[in-house]
């Protein structure tokens, strides 16, 4: 691999004129750093800490070589209402798959590192990687960031989450909406990184 | 690969919000395609903090939470679009919209199949209406179609129908169009009434630059 990144890409002639202004989400807090997944000197984790209660879903890939985060993300999706905390981790740079057990066990030393430093069950931490296939993933060094990561978490977070989500991305994506529920406003705020290997098929 | 994640602080249970993230996935993320290659590590997670002052929703039927599913489906939809905007290389944003299927499941493949051919991509990336191409993808993508019945729009401009090159478009107008750098490209099967909407990119040689440089 190279031991530098590449000159960035240019932004796509299709980008948004900016990154939109989201509403903050109360009960969530965002943090990112520069942990040196692939990369030096590139912001590549990022960590989101959820309140006491929040409820959880998702939809992932149905490829059947699907990367051990997203298995163990499936398996920690539940039903059931939970007064725990949540955290989401997420590394570019490093995929984390194909990767056999090590996989698996670098999912387990996050999640168990993240549910120490914020004090929420393993349960209850998700993580995602992207970024290249079949290499292992240096997870201490995520490990090492959530010092710094835990410190810095910040209501007003996003916009650097997004960025630090990103891989060959030449912009972050963000979108959201705002509607009236019964006795006050309810807020919506989403990112999202892609821009290579994409045809999702969701479930 | 693709990572979503929304956040609301809406007020409601795990599984009510498991059922429209799931119910909006069809129509949003399972819609786009950059490169027909589906990755290994496509995650969508959605965070309910529940606190919003506003009431729980508990009733799929009221009218909060058809308005939160609206919202909700916005976001996705916005989200899954801007991800194709920033497709490897791309020059042109592409709407495909397929009419007149005989179900469901043909209109989607048909859709997809235009969406991933690379020929139809790469004629959109020379601003080309090559209405051919399209004719091909329909043809391959397995789903019911016949040829005389097929009919195909870039914009407005409808360029071939009934089995023919439609004798009144004007090659002038249509390079115009094809200039612009959104475009919509119609399909209609003229079978029945099933329809399907999906997005993708143009195929351009910046694809292939980054791609062959990404492991290097």
């Amino acid at each position: 691999p190279a031991a530098a990144a590449k000159k960035a890409h240019p932004v796509s002639p299709l980008a948004p004129a900016a990154f939109p202004d989201l509403p903050e989400i109360a009960g969530v807090d965002f943090a990112a750093a520069a942990a040196g997944v692939r990369y030096k000197g590139r912001t590549d984790v990022m960590l989101a800490r959820l309140a006491p209660g929040t409820a959880i879903a998702g939809a992932f890939t149905r490829s059947s070589t699907r990367a051990a985060c997203v298995l163990d993300a499936q398996a920690k999706l539940s039903p059931k209402d939970s007064t725990e905390g949540a955290a989401i981790l997420v590394n570019s740079g490093n995929a984390n798959a194909f990767t056999g057990a090590a996989g698996q066990a670098s999912v387990d030393a996050i999640a168990k590192a993240v549910s120490e430093k914020l004090g929420l069950p393993a349960a209850r931490v998700f993580t995602s990687s992207t970024g290249v296939i079949g290499e292992p993933l240096p997870h201490e060094k995520i490990v090492e960031a959530l010092d710094g990561l835990s410190t810095t978490l910040d209501a007003k977070g996003i916009t650097a989450a997004a960025r630090a989500i990103m891989t060959t991305d030449t912009f972050p994506k963000g979108a959201s909406a705002t509607l009236q529920g019964e006795g006050g406003e309810i807020r919506i705020s989403g990112i999202a990184k892609g821009s290579g290997m994409i045809a999702p098929d969701m479930a | 690969t693709m990572l979503v994640y929304i956040f609301t602080d809406a007020k409601i249970a795990p599984a009510l919000l498991q059922k429209m993230l799931s119910r909006q996935v069809d129509e949003t993320f399972n819609c786009i395609t950059v490169d027909s290659d589906t990755s290994t590590s496509d995650a969508l997670i959605l965070a309910a903090t529940g606190k919003s002052p506003a009431a729980p929703i508990t009733d799929m039927r009221s009218k909060v939470a058809k308005d939160f599913d609206a919202a909700l489906k916005s976001v996705m939809l916005d989200l899954a679009k801007q991800v194709v905007r920033d497709g490897e290389g791309a020059s042109k944003f592409i709407e495909i919209r397929v009419t007149g299927a005989a179900d469901a499941q043909d209109a989607h493949r048909v859709a997809m199949a235009i969406a991933n051919s690379p020929l139809v991509k790469t004629a959109i990336a020379g601003e080309d209406a090559n209405w051919g191409r399209v004719v091909m993808a329909v043809g391959k993508s397995g789903a019911k179609a016949d040829r005389d019945l097929l009919s195909i729009r870039f914009g407005d401009i409808l360029v071939a129908e009934k089995g023919w090159r439609n004798p009144k478009y004007s090659e002038a107008e249509t390079s115009a169009y094809m200039k612009n750098d959104d475009l919509v490209l119609s399909v209609d099967l003229g079978l029945g009434s099933a329809s399907r909407t999906v997005w993708t990119c143009d195929l351009t040689h910046g694809y292939i630059d980054i791609n062959a440089d990404y492991r290097s």
